[in-house]
């Protein structure tokens, strides 16, 4: 894949991954 | 969504259940949302170490592109200068002859 | 361990709480739980994802830097013969002043 769809994606993935460890859960 | 959907009888939620039931219930699913949210942290975190090494990774790899690169270019350049040399050796050598 | 701890007021649970908030709170904490439990298979596919296309870069850059090795050896082998025919020929024209 090109580097630069290598690194959008990465960049989509990084933000995912930081959006499930920011995000508040299991607070009733 | 009635309960139904996530495995509650609507009966046993609303009136047959004892209190101590939906104690209990509750407890086992606050825990349980505990432990997932606990894993899925675990996961994301994982995740974003893997994606940092693979970033490096690829920076290393295209430092080191660059730098055959250069080497492949330097061999040919001399593979030239070498060819080169020797034809005007064979060549002087020729001319010495006659 | 009391529902305390996953920050449910006792009295509410067990007495106050009517049985449509029970509801309410068991059909909240199942649809999270369902949520949560999706979000951290997600997360563990994607990380297996990047772990796979890191383990392949790794695998790339090994054979690039064998290659690097190669063209270095060649590259030095070639220089030292260059050098070697220098001075043979600088010797062999001193040869021949003399």
């Amino acid at each position: 894949p090109s580097m630069k769809a290598g690194t959008t994606s990465e960049g989509v993935l990084a933000n995912f991954f930081n959006s499930l460890l920011s995000k508040k859960t299991g607070s009733p | 969504m009635s309960v139904e959907g996530h495995g509650y009888p609507e009966s046993k939620v609303v009136s047959e259940a004892g209190p101590e039931w939906l104690r209990t219930e509750m407890e086992r699913l606050s825990r349980e949302l505990s432990e997932t949210t606990h894993e899925k942290m675990q996961a994301a975190e994982y995740g974003l170490a893997v994606l940092e090494e693979k970033q490096q990774l690829k920076q290393q790899y295209d430092e080191l592109e660059a730098e055959y690169e250069t080497a492949r270019r330097e061999l040919d350049q001399l593979r030239e200068a070498f060819g080169q040399a020797y034809s005007n050796h064979k060549k002087v050598a020729a001319d010495g002859e006659s």
